[in-house]
């Protein structure tokens, strides 16, 4: 099974 | 004050079509040097990122930085009561309740103007940083559009595999597989027709196929799109504009 990883793992909130 | 006018209508049009699908509450901030916007789709997985420089533009002007919350539906609906022919200038003021869009027909001597009411939106505003990819492609928007939506009827994940001379893309169904190779090649009739593979690192990838359908809705923007792919970081597909893009960065899925 492939897991989805969101976005915010990759991006931070500035 | 914000007065920022497009030619034509329908670049305005289509650039909304591009992304109203995938979210809906989109904070557009408006400066000196163009507009940009930022939005995440409800599941978290899809960061749209929007950049409109003032080159894009017939006119522009913005005194001072404005942000301007709008649903996206309801923008749209707005939108398609202008013409695509027509020019259309959007007007807000300093401290904003509603924007004001203007459509007019030169030629008609036709006038329309709708205004809509802006809103509060608290939304996170994500730093994008240069990220390292892979491969870069670039191809014709309509041949990954048609990819994407001919592979999405066989399954819920696309893969997608890039060695030196080879771009493949598969999917693996119930009721079947599915897969398309591509090789770059370089159309000197038709430049557009071309694809170019810069290849440092193969890649193979898998991405949810809901999203990529979110994202080649904005084929209708350009005819070429930009796709980088790296085994650490959310891959990015970029349209450009005149002046400008609309990126989409999504995260691969992962083998637990």
């Amino acid at each position: 099974m492939a897991a989805q990883p969101t976005i915010s793992r990759f991006f931070k909130a500035v | 004050m914000l007065e920022a006018k497009f030619a034509e209508a329908s670049l305005f049009k289509r650039i909304i079509d591009g992304f109203k699908d995938c979210v809906s509450l989109v904070n557009f901030q408006c400066k000196e040097d163009g507009i940009i916007a930022q939005a995440v789709d409800d599941s978290r997985v899809l960061l749209v990122s929007l950049e409109i420089g003032v080159e894009a533009f017939q006119e522009y002007r913005c005194d001072h930085p404005v942000t301007l919350g709008m649903d996206l539906g309801s923008l749209s609906k707005i939108l398609r009561c202008g013409n695509n022919s027509d020019t259309l200038t959007l007007i807000a003021d300093d401290k904003p309740d509603s924007i004001l869009l203007l459509f007019e027909d030169t030629q008609r001597e036709r006038i329309a103007e709708y205004s809509l009411k802006l809103m509060d939106i608290d939304a996170d505003f994500l730093k994008i940083e240069d990220l390292q990819y892979d491969t870069t492609l670039m191809m014709p928007s309509t041949e990954f559009s048609k990819v994407v939506k001919d592979l999405s009827q066989l399954t819920d994940s696309i893969n997608i595999m890039v060695t030196k001379e080879t771009i493949k893309f598969v999917a693996e169904g119930e009721i079947g597989t599915g897969s398309v190779i591509l090789k770059p090649v370089m159309d000197m009739e038709k430049p557009a027709e071309s694809i170019k593979l810069e290849m440092d690192q193969p890649v193979d990838l898998t991405f949810g196929a809901k999203y990529l359908l979110d994202i080649v809705k904005g084929s209708a923007l350009s005819d070429r799109i930009g796709i980088r792919l790296s085994s650490e970081a959310p891959a990015l597909f970029q349209f450009d504009l005149s002046s400008g893009f609309l990126q989409f960065f999504l995260a691969p899925k992962f083998n637990d």
